[in-house]
């Protein structure tokens, strides 16, 4: 574990916390797009596939439990919670997950590390599915965005969120820039380059953000 | 955390 490591886990957490503080004090997810949040459930449930037969810490172990409990109650919360799904704007959320989801399975099949088409082992599959997870993560903020530019003003929670979903990723990258040159045999490209793809997708939210903090303006993306 | 690999990352 590395500092990096540290701060984008705990950004991460901060931004699903920021989120459920939001949903569950004020008892309001506009704004927000469920897609996003089912796709970040099937990220999370076919990432942690072995959260109970490979233990690695009770630190991993925890988190896991804390992203996969956290994502799946933020669905439920905007597909069942009475007073939360009133102010879901599903017309504003029409990305259709499955032209994210299909893509990201095949590529999972045709480019992960395993490269060698073995026997179709619980292993691959486990494989597979990891490696499905992380380009599905990579992709998943697109609803998410796209419902940004189409819903005019974005209040701060929100704003915040996606803040810090993006930055926990760019913590990431400085985390594998940092093992690199500090482990032997520290390579792998696939997590490299769709960690790089997932954080290039927020660079122009970054740049308005960081605009709207700068002039203290509220936060506006243009159509 | 094993050398090399990633299987400690979240």
């Amino acid at each position: 574990m590395n500092i990096f490591r540290l701060a984008g886990d705990m950004t991460h957490l901060l931004s699903v916390l920021v989120l459920l503080l939001k949903i569950h004090t004020i008892k309001s997810c506009a704004g927000i797009s469920l897609k996003t949040q089912e796709l970040y459930a099937v990220v999370f449930a076919t990432r942690y596939l072995d959260i109970f037969t490979s233990y690695i810490s009770p630190y991993n172990t925890m988190m896991k439990l804390i992203f996969l409990g956290s994502s799946f109650s933020i669905v439920w919360y905007m597909r069942y919670h009475k007073i939360v799904r009133r102010s879901y704007d599903k017309d504003q959320d029409t990305f259709r997950p499955y032209i994210l989801m299909l893509p990201c399975l095949i590529l999972a099949l045709l480019i992960n590390e395993k490269f060698t088409f073995k026997e179709i082992s619980t292993s691959f599959f486990l494989f597979v599915m990891w490696t499905f997870s992380l380009y599905l993560e990579a992709v998943a903020i697109l609803p998410q965005l796209v419902m940004l530019q189409r819903t005019r003003n974005i209040d701060n929670l929100t704003g915040q969120y996606v803040f810090l979903l993006g930055a926990y990723r760019a913590l990431y990258i400085l985390n594998w820039i940092y093992r690199y040159f500090t482990e032997e045999h520290f390579v792998h490209w696939i997590t490299w380059i769709s960690g790089l793809v997932q954080t290039l997708l927020y660079a122009d939210f970054f740049y308005y953000y960081f605009q709207s903090w700068k002039n203290n303006v509220k936060l506006q993306l243009p159509a | 955390s094993s050398n090399g690999d990633l299987k400690d990352e979240l």
